[in-house]
């Protein structure tokens, strides 16, 4: 995982499943996914975050990604 | 679900059927002492006692929450990442409750450096107990770790989710509450601008009314501290029976106290030197004491006099003919445009003997006899008849 590098989108999808904005995915295979999908994962973590909703992998987003944080998902079943 | 819907708490859905509850360490990290990590990760769960019913005992065997500090993949599929990143996570109650933290952490103890294990441990109780991540940012239950805040205190969100689930506190129970001796005649803080009384009480503040400290506890009593001595206040007096010794109810506090304040959080901060002590009540509030060099980086040693002011609800230092303030939520808490002259107090002098907010909500200075009340609107000592400095011994100690 990236760690205070600023995520690539791949990343970025890591870090939303991984904190419940997108469905996780198999640990040994990637799914496809659709544009929207991923435009309102970021949009919903950027509301949370209390960032501008753009849907857009902006500089802020990305620094917030690299910030120590809990592990648990923000997003609960 | 809307981004215009309100911030708040989320519930993940499962909470404890007990109050009860009991936990264990069973793996600790490697760079602190075990006993300090127990007497943090009890006060983590004491954050959670002081609002509701719940109470947390450590025993061994079959326990409620058990927590370990574990390096990477350690058994839940859920690996940690090394430094930084994701420094811990914890099982909601339905799950079991369990909390993991990441052991490649720089785990520190009422530090800025490092990573405060207080605060992510109370932040993953919230988890055992059955919070989930809270979109308020400022709220404890935010998934973001905020650095060191050495005047933590649970945001009002976090308070009314852990009550959504468990109720409001109800009975004395956890940190025990403090035995305030003084729990007799005291004022009820209803408060007009203390009125001449002569008091049989004590005249040692008549002769000499200089003092080192003054300050209100978390109880609304409002103390006077000088040498080795304190006096309480009542609505236009000392009350009787003072002065008592200092030692004798904040035990570990010497005499002599520089400068002192009650935050929000209701506890009390005393200076000395280049040190301070915490107290809830008249309880020491941790290891005690410190350097006031890393609890409140960037504020100087042998202070004068601080204050909260009821102006900001910031914290203000002052020393000499300069002030400080410290906002602990702000990094630096100290800006670099610090130290300010007093003399933008219009109105103060300098070279304080002390200073506090009465809980009539006015700002008051103190220095040698006199005393100075403080028109935050105006910001400058009031202009009124008669007009300040006014004689404390008179005004304050019913002489």
């Amino acid at each position: 995982k990236f760690v205070n590098a600023a995520p690539s989108d791949s990343n970025a999808l890591l870090y939303l499943s991984q904190f419940g904005y997108l469905a996780p995915s198999k640990g040994n295979s990637s799914h496809l996914m659709d544009e929207k999908t991923y435009r309102k994962a970021i949009e919903d973590f950027q509301a949370f975050a209390g960032l501008e909703v753009t849907g857009e992998l902006d500089s802020d987003t990305q620094k917030t990604m690299v910030l120590p944080r809990c592990g648990v998902k923000d997003k609960v079943g | 679900t809307g981004d215009n819907r309100a911030k708040r708490y989320a519930l993940q859905g499962s909470r404890w059927k007990v109050k009860d509850l009991t936990y264990k360490i069973s793996k600790y990290p490697s760079k602190l002492k075990r006993a300090e990590v127990d007497k943090e990760i009890q006060r983590a769960f004491d954050v959670w006692t002081g609002y509701t019913d719940l109470t947390f005992t450590p025993k061994s065997g079959q326990v409620h929450i058990e927590i370990r500090f574990e390096y990477g993949e350690h058994g839940d599929g859920d690996p940690f990442d090394g430094p930084g990143g994701t420094l811990a996570h914890a099982y909601f109650p339905v799950f079991g409750g369990d909390a993991h933290f990441d052991a490649s952490e720089a785990w520190s103890i009422n530090s800025y450096k490092g990573t405060n294990l207080f605060q992510v441990a109370a932040h993953e109780f919230g988890h055992s107990l059955g919070l989930s991540h809270s979109d308020v940012r400022q709220a404890l239950m935010a998934p973001f770790y905020r650095g060191y805040d050495p005047v933590f205190d649970l945001d009002t969100d976090d308070i009314e989710g852990i009550q959504a689930l468990y109720g409001k506190k109800t009975m004395k129970t956890g940190p025990r509450f403090g035995d305030d001796d003084d729990q007799d005649g005291g004022f009820d803080g209803s408060h007009d601008v203390p009125s001449k009384t002569p008091s049989s009480a004590d005249h040692s503040l008549c002769d000499d009314p200089k003092f080192d400290t003054i300050f209100n506890s978390a109880e609304g009593y409002t103390y006077v501290f000088k040498g080795e001595k304190y006096w309480k206040l009542t609505e236009n007096s000392v009350a009787p029976g003072y002065p008592k010794l200092i030692s004798d109810n904040w035990i570990g506090l010497p005499g002599n106290i520089d400068a002192s304040f009650t935050y929000k959080n209701g506890k009390t901060y005393f200076f000395k030197g280049s040190k301070y002590w915490r107290y809830k009540g008249k309880r020491v509030d941790g290891l005690y004491p410190k350097e006031i060099s890393e609890g409140f980086t960037g504020i100087p040693d042998d202070l004068d006099a601080s204050m909260v002011w009821s102006g900001n609800g910031k914290i203000y230092f002052f020393k000499g003919s300069k002030f400080w303030r410290f906002d602990p939520s702000q990094r630096p808490p100290v800006k670099s445009t610090y130290p300010k002259p007093i003399s933008n107090w219009d109105g103060v002098p300098n070279n304080l003997n002390a200073v506090f907010q009465w809980t009539n909500g006015y700002t008051y200075f103190f220095k040698d006899n006199a005393y100075y009340r403080f028109n935050d609107r105006a910001f400058a000592v009031d202009a009124t008849t008669p007009a300040f400095p006014r004689s404390s011994a008179y005004w304050w100690f019913g002489c």
